[in-house]
């Protein structure tokens, strides 16, 4: 994993994370500020009324604002995706194409509207599910050329890297460790129940930063403790050697580590259950915030308009 | 930072530049990659050779040294290796020993076993795309065939691999194959280097099945449970499997081991052809001649 | 990666979908290998 792409080029601190969005939305925030000086004196004869409004309305949008927004399309994709009956991985890869583009670009520049089905075509090919851009775009109902228009963008923003590690297989590979280290305990109608819960909270864990901060296998976990945290303590106590000291002064559950050699369990718990607070931290946009958001964008970049 | 400074090559997808990395002055091999006429957008082989590539680091697969944008093309920058291994065979002026051959092999291995253990299927491993560097090295190349190995579900199409590398569950039209396809064509591969000729060389896809059962055997049902599901299985000739015998004499070179390792990468039934492990593992790089070091190749 | 944090034991899975894939003629001619697929979900799970 540490070879990966996904790791090397992907993977950030929360700091780091915020230091690039607001990188991008500044560098276009200056831009669209010159661009509105350049306007404003090709505009003299503006009345007040004129000038306040623009004032007002046509502001650049804020790094929280582009967040929402690119949020909001990504949602989109997945549930467009099912709507197309794309497999999961490939929606997967069409969101994490899409919410990467927008590290590196801004939602003012490019209309997260325009950059949706480009995203998910790519996916498309980039995982081997192939349609072509024509039937694609029917299915769609958009033209060839929307599809096409940013594809060297996007592929660019993605520092030319496509492959991407989703925690479904690491779901897949942790169902059959269990069935394994807690082999004769678990009741396997239960086990299918769990799976399909996990996999659909790792399409939702799939919109939030964890991606970026924590690996496929440690969202798996976190997402595996949240669905069933009996189940996931037992596994971690038998697997990595976890006891659990009940003795402890404040009767708080305290794991001691008996094989130091082996996985840092008391380690790997802390990243789970941080990992687990990231992912349910879902920033969820309401339509009228996106429309509200885009009509600014509109604005900031077309001040005539206002 | 990048001078392209002679053509060397012209594919259906890509132009192939000689050049310069300025800042280290490192020659190298600049892939530049037809994006017009494409109705549909960025063709899959580049962006399989992107995918792959960008994912391995190995001294035995093509290093993909960058990739960049200019004038609406896209450009792989790769490392320079000058010849092939089909130039090799097929330049009767150069001897070369059962010592060479198991270095080339070796090579060829552990990077198909990079490939396999990143779950990797190359899909088109041929003499010419198993490229040599100056210093000797053997490295694989041409990943535009190549693809992750298939999640359970998934259909993989059979039309891969040049036909006369081409494992027999391809040429019957399987879809739920595995890295199995690509240790068949590292075994022709092999053969060939003994023969120095192609050992199972097809006129077309009908011919390669005869081609190859004539030579191997026809399986059945016994050596390979299911094969006879295959529509086209029931069109085909049944031949006998060659005897040692035989195999020694169209070998005369291999040592018995060489021979089982051969015959472990060309059993017919997926299932029981030797992975990349079990062929590094296998007694044939434990005995003598050792490998000949990678710069002392011809 | 000499000591996987996993041991592939085959025996213990009850994976209904992979177990339905073995049985089928054109997977079993194809040289569909379930332990591959395993392999590859461990290695994720445990990369």
């Amino acid at each position: 994993y540490r070879h990966s792409t996904q790791y090397r080029f992907w993977s950030f601190t929360p700091e780091r994370l915020a230091q690039i969005r607001s990188d991008v939305n500044a560098r276009v925030t200056t831009k669209t500020q010159l661009d509105m000086k350049v306007f404003l004196e090709s505009h003299p004869n503006l009345t007040q009324d004129e000038l306040a409004a623009i004032k007002v309305k046509a502001v650049p949008v804020s790094p929280h604002e582009e967040l929402l927004l690119v949020n909001y399309f990504a949602r989109m994709i997945l549930s467009f995706a099912g709507k197309m009956n794309l497999p999961t991985e490939v929606a997967a890869t069409a969101v994490s194409f899409f919410r990467k583009f927008f590290l590196s670009n801004s939602v003012m520049e490019f209309p997260p509207k325009e950059v949706f089905h480009t995203t998910l075509f790519f996916a498309c090919k980039s995982e081997n599910y192939f349609m072509g851009v024509e039937s694609f775009a029917k299915k769609a109902k958009t033209s060839a050329d929307a599809v096409l228009k940013h594809e060297f963008k996007l592929l660019e923003s993605l520092n030319f890297t496509l492959m991407n590690h989703h925690p479904y297989k690491a779901l897949h590979g942790f169902f059959l460790d269990i069935q394994n280290v807690l082999s004769g305990k678990v009741d396997m109608k239960y086990m299918g129940q769990v799976y399909t819960n996990c996999k659909k909270s790792i399409s939702d864990a799939l919109l939030t930063d964890a991606i970026y901060f924590y690996t496929p296998p440690q969202i798996t976990l976190a997402i595996l403790l949240t669905e069933d945290e009996a189940l996931m303590m037992r596994y971690m106590q038998l697997k990595f050697n976890l006891n659990v000291d009940t003795s402890s002064a404040n009767g708080q559950k305290e794991f001691k580590q008996e094989d130091p050699s082996a996985i840092n369990a008391e380690r790997l718990l802390e990243i789970i259950k941080s990992c687990q607070a990231v992912i349910e931290e879902k920033i969820i946009p309401a339509k009228d915030d996106a429309v509200k958001i885009t009509a600014k964008i509109h604005y900031s970049q077309n001040p005539i308009s206002v | 930072e990048y001078s392209k400074e002679k053509k060397v090559g012209e594919g259906t997808y890509a132009v192939v530049y000689l050049g310069t990395k300025r800042s280290s002055n490192r020659r190298i091999a600049i892939k530049e990659i037809k994006t017009s006429g494409f109705k549909d957008g960025l063709d899959m082989s580049a962006i399989r050779e992107v995918k792959y590539l960008q994912e391995m680091q190995h001294v035995n697969v093509i290093e993909l040294v960058d990739v960049f944008m200019a004038q609406n093309n896209l450009n792989l920058v790769l490392e320079f290796l000058p010849a092939d291994l089909e130039m090799v065979i097929k330049d009767t002026s150069i001897l070369f020993t059962q010592a060479d051959i198991k270095s080339w092999l070796l090579m060829t291995l552990r990077g198909v076993h990079h490939c396999h253990r990143n779950f990797i299927l190359h899909r088109d491993l041929k003499p010419n795309n198993l490229l040599l560097s100056p210093d000797g090295q053997l490295k694989i190349a041409d990943f535009g065939l190549a693809r992750n190995m298939g999640s359970p579900q998934e259909f993989l199409t059979s039309n891969v691999v040049t036909r006369w590398y081409r494992a027999p569950e391809l040429l019957f039209g399987a879809r739920h194959y595995t890295g199995a396809v690509d240790m068949w064509s590292v075994g022709v591969i092999f053969a060939e280097l003994m023969l120095r000729i192609p050992y199972l060389p097809g006129k077309d896809d009908i011919d390669q099945i005869d081609v190859t059962f004539r030579a191997l055997g026809t399986p059945t049902d016994k050596d390979w449970p299911e094969i006879s599901t295959f529509s086209a299985y029931n069109k085909i000739q049944i031949y006998p499997p060659p005897s040692r015998e035989e195999l020694r004499r169209r070998f005369i070179a291999a040592t018995e081991n060489a021979l089982d390792l051969m015959s472990g990468m060309l059993l017919m039934n997926p299932h029981k052809r030797l992975d990349p492990i079990q062929c590094l593992t296998s007694e044939y790089f434990l005995e003598l001649p050792e490998p000949t070091v990678p710069s002392e190749l011809p | 990666d000499l000591h996987k944090r996993y041991v592939l034991s085959e025996a213990h899975y009850e994976d209904p979908f992979i177990k339905s894939l073995q049985t089928k003629k054109e997977y079993i001619a194809s040289g569909f290998r379930a332990d591959y697929v395993y392999d590859r979900m461990l290695t994720e799970a445990f990369m």
